[in-house]
């Protein structure tokens, strides 16, 4: 167990994430980095659903999620200040658990580095995951998403408010604009994932929550950019960094975390090179 | 204003859906991102005569905030022994961020006090080597000091003098170990 006053990260005999402690109340959560292959087809007719691939303006898996094995290399820091626990899933995807003494609202940070994104042998792209599971929490597909950082809008799998809709993507059609936060509930029992800029998120498993954090495509998907999603920077795929913030409690709390978050302070840095402390004070 | 105008301008430019949504060409969004640099950069001289209107001192502040945290990189912690962080709050709440530099080595040990001399807690960790590895990444930054900051009044700002010691300080050195191997 690392944390501080009362509240823990529990960690299992292989170093991964087994469960959260609040003031000795304990839930079962884990995480799963995973990637679907970018669909690819031949955009030929527009409108035929089969032959669209995966691109800027579009996302269409080719097939269900691939989830990495749960045998990343840990490594695990522990200090006065913060306690980290660092993962290695591949040379392109590790991440590092990070719970630090005072946070207020208590929430646990899941910084991710993704990239360069290789294309696998028959070039398909990936778009890249991360899925949170409350496995206590059942949610019975049900999940809410933030509209631009303000009011929480309630999603239901497979449905649509306004007619009766029949999904061909059941990923992709289930999938939902996250700006600042997706949440979870079931009662009480209320589980957010704070976002440090928007991305794409869903519940498709029960108890689960999952926000794609990168991708990167071979094929254009026709819709005008003219070119596939396949960003570069310094003659690399890009690499991706960034941090999610794992919220227990109350829709209230983790709206102050994302306001935290978006409006977080300012850092204003200047020598001292020269000047004592008490000149400086 | 017209510091601003670079800004008002980039925020003009990327109400367009492509700047939203990233459907823009490569080349396209390396312009924007272009572009919004020159208005962070021209935005200097407002923040910092903001700040020491805020602080009551009558010339401007010398003061830089490094853009490339993200991956870890500031030239002007990594290169002082002794450096200044002002930590501005721009909601109206008071908040208790941990924050996080990057530093030149993982072995120094840094106090961090605040005006009125009290030391708060540090901690230097070596960044994990992915980051160190991410292309284009500059500096020479290896280990990441980090302190709490206590409160942090609403629209208001505290400093930290942040020094390096030569001295191992009373606080226990990280631990690093890495679990049995994975049965």
């Amino acid at each position: 167990s690392l944390g501080y006053d009362g509240r823990f990260i529990n960690l299992n005999a292989n170093g991964l994430l087994e469960s959260i402690s609040i003031d000795g109340k304990n839930e079962s959560v884990q995480m799963d980095f995973g990637f679907y292959k970018g669909a690819v087809g031949n955009n030929e007719v527009f409108g035929v659903r089969s032959n669209r691939s995966s691109g800027a303006y579009i996302f269409r898996p080719n097939g269900t999620v691939n989830l990495f094995a749960q045998t990343p290399a840990v490594t695990i820091v522990q200090g006065d200040v913060v306690s980290e626990v660092r993962y290695k899933y591949s040379d392109w995807i590790s991440s590092i658990l990070r719970i630090y003494r005072g946070a207020e609202p208590f929430h646990v940070e899941h910084e991710w580095l993704v990239g360069p994104i290789p294309f696998d042998d028959e070039g398909f792209g990936k778009e890249v995951v991360i899925r949170y599971h409350v496995s206590d929490l059942h949610n019975n597909g049900e999940f809410l998403t933030d509209s631009n950082g303000r009011e929480m809008l309630k999603r239901k799998m497979n449905y649509r408010p306004t007619w009766n809709v029949e999904l061909d993507e059941k990923i992709s059609g289930n999938y939902y604009p996250v700006t600042t936060r997706i949440a979870i509930e079931d009662g009480d029992n209320i589980w957010s994932v704070v976002t440090d800029r928007s991305q794409g998120g869903s519940s498709l498993q029960d108890g689960t929550m999952e926000l794609m954090v990168h991708r990167r495509l071979s094929h254009d998907d026709a819709f005008g950019v003219g070119e596939a999603l396949n960003e570069t920077a310094f003659g690399k795929g890009l690499v991706v960094r960034g941090i999610h913030y794992i919220v227990p409690g109350s829709h209230a709390d983790a709206r102050k975390v994302v306001q935290n978050k978006v409006l977080h302070p300012w850092y204003f840095l200047s020598s001292a090179k020269n000047i004592p402390f008490e000149d400086w004070r | 204003r017209p510091d601003l105008i670079a800004m008002r301008e980039a925020m003009g430019i990327m109400q367009h859906h492509d700047a939203v949504t990233g459907t823009e060409q490569q080349h396209v969004a390396d312009d924007y991102a272009r572009v919004l640099d020159i208005g962070f950069h021209d935005c200097d001289d407002i923040t910092a005569s903001a700040l020491s209107k805020l602080m009551g001192s009558s010339e401007p502040l010398e003061m830089t905030n490094c853009m490339l945290l993200n991956v870890s990189s500031c030239p002007l912690t990594e290169n002082n022994d002794d450096f200044v962080v002002t930590i501005f709050n721009p909601q109206s709440r008071e908040v208790r961020p941990l924050v996080r530099l990057p530093v030149a080595s993982t072995t120094d040990q840094y106090t961090a006090k605040c005006p009125q001399g009290k030391e708060h807690p540090t901690q230097v960790n070596a960044l994990p080597t992915d980051v160190l590895v991410i292309p284009g990444r500059p500096g020479n930054a290896l280990g990441e000091l980090t302190f709490l900051t206590g409160c942090i009044p609403p629209l208001g700002y505290k400093s930290f003098y942040i020094s390096k010691t030569s001295k191992p300080k009373h606080t226990k050195k990280p631990r690093i170990f890495t679990p049995s191997e994975p049965t």
